[in-house]
């Protein structure tokens, strides 16, 4: 509760006229980012250990999984990018069905996305524009984003399995690519 | 794969053959060649076009441009600079920004035409299969201020509607409110600053409607209006070097790395007029589904 209080209070903080609108001066505004930032990974705790309680049940083995902060405003997550095997798990917070497209930033490759049911579903690779790995500060591997669909329940929650297969193929990108370049 | 040229007439030709290859329901992204596929004569800006084959009518323009802000003592209001709290342009008219370069990606999810604009703009049309919307996912920074200028960078939708100068944003994020170009409801109005005078906040919101409806959804909060007929114009990103005397003491002038901030968002374009529809959408992307990633090396399809 304690740790929910924090990022509870950096919301709070969030709320005033400056914090919205940035018309903070600089300092300040690195505060806040400090403040929010710590509140937000700290806050992740307890959704790792949610999780790995759920996954354990009353099994009592050490915990299966790490829930890692993704970038995703920079296209970039560093599980993503660089685990064979990972595990997406998307909560619905709206209280009606919602169908939305997850992208996930990953490295070149070919990879296969399964939905709870154990059905391989459709993805599409697509490229990370150029604009965005340049981005100042973006530290990131990530070439592409693995695109999909989720079907979700209200307030429901899904966990998605996706696996690497390969890495050396070609022509994995699926989807046309065509450029012009201007004179 | 080839298509290239240099020329901008067998650019637009190629354009037109190469819609064929677009799986989804985006028919062409392009029209077939009879409107230019951009246009940057008269300084007013990169334009492309798009039509769905869902929706004939689904056939707007996106281009992008800035105000330059002005710059003053801040002694009286007639010297005031453009700063945090305060648009000030030193132009009624923004100055357009010219394409670049153009590309297209389609595939069995989504197709998407990704627009390369001067001024450090990425402008990416997405449409999905199973999706109704528009997405216009939009990256604009740095800001360059080499030349001494703050600037302030705008979106601009254009359609066909006839408006009548009339347009509609939410109240912050309640009921929605007419807006009128150069007017306020209570009282007669003379505007000395005609653009940020009708400049309104948008939370959610922005719409104009004459038997259809243009609808852009925001993904955060963000200035709107509509300055010309069947145009909706949001603004995007702020870099200025001059404080505006209102209390931040302050430019609002953020760097990383010694470059100015760099933007990216969303904006949803909806046509459709049915009301439930839109209020589902506008919590849709304020409430999107929260995604967890976690390693699961050791972890087999099986055992999951």
């Amino acid at each position: 509760e304690f740790i929910l209080n924090e990022l509870k209070s950096a919301m709070g903080i969030m709320q005033h006229h400056d914090a919205i609108t940035g018309t903070e001066k600089q300092h300040v505004a690195h505060d806040y980012e400090r403040i929010l930032s710590t509140a937000i990974d700290d806050a992740l705790l307890v959704a790792r250990q949610a999780f790995n309680k759920a996954a354990q049940g009353d099994s009592g083995k050490a915990p299966l999984f790490s829930y890692d902060r993704c970038h995703f405003n920079e296209s970039r997550c560093h599980t993503s990018e660089t685990s064979e095997t990972f595990m997406v798990t998307v909560y619905n917070p709206l209280a009606w069905g919602v169908r939305e497209a997850v992208k996930l930033p990953v490295t070149y490759g070919h990879y296969e996305v399964y939905a709870p049911n154990g059905d391989k579903i459709v993805t599409q690779l697509v490229e990370i524009p150029d604009e965005v790995k340049r981005i100042p500060n973006r530290r990131s591997e990530a070439t592409h984003e693995l695109v999909f669909i989720a079907h979700l329940h209200p307030l429901g929650v899904k966990s998605f399995y996706v696996k690497r297969v390969s890495t050396t193929k070609r022509a994995i990108a699926n989807g046309s690519y065509l450029e012009w370049i201007s004179g | 794969e080839g298509v290239r040229s240099d020329g901008y007439l067998d650019r637009l030709n190629q354009i037109a053959d190469v819609k064929d290859l677009t799986n989804l329901g985006l028919d062409a992204i392009v029209d077939e060649g009879k409107e230019p596929l951009w246009e940057d004569a008269n300084g007013t800006g990169a334009a492309f076009k798009g039509t769905m084959k869902k929706r004939e009518t689904d056939d707007f323009k996106i281009s992008f441009a800035y105000y330059p802000g002005c710059l003053g003592n801040n002694e009286v209001p007639a010297n005031r600079s453009s700063g945090a709290y305060i648009f000030r342009p030193n132009s009624t008219k923004a100055i357009g920004l010219n394409v670049e370069s153009v590309s297209e990606i389609s595939g069995d999810l989504l197709s998407e035409v990704r627009t390369k604009i001067r001024g450090n703009v990425l402008s990416i049309k997405r449409v999905y299969k199973e999706f109704d919307f528009i997405e216009h996912e939009w990256l604009v920074g740095p800001i360059s201020v080499d030349d001494g200028i703050g600037k302030e960078y705008v979106v601009k939708y254009q359609t066909d509607i006839i408006n009548n100068g009339e347009f509609y944003t939410d109240s912050n994020g309640r009921q929605m409110l007419k807006r009128k170009l150069n007017a306020r409801p209570q009282w007669n109005l003379t505007l000395t600053e005609p653009v940020p005078g009708n400049y309104y906040p948008v939370t959610n919101e922005i719409y104009i409607e004459n038997g259809e409806r243009f609808t852009v959804l925001t993904d955060r909060s963000q200035g709107g209006t509509s300055l010309v007929e069947g145009e909706v114009e949001l603004m995007l990103h702020r870099r200025l070097l001059h404080d505006d005397a209102f209390g931040v003491g302050e430019a609002l002038n953020e760097t990383v790395l010694g470059s100015g901030l760099v933007v990216r968002g969303k904006h949803r374009i909806l046509r459709s007029k049915d009301p439930v529809e839109i209020a589902k959408s506008v919590f849709q992307m304020h409430l999107p589904p929260v995604v967890f990633v976690s390693d699961a090396s050791g972890l087999s399809y099986e055992q999951w």
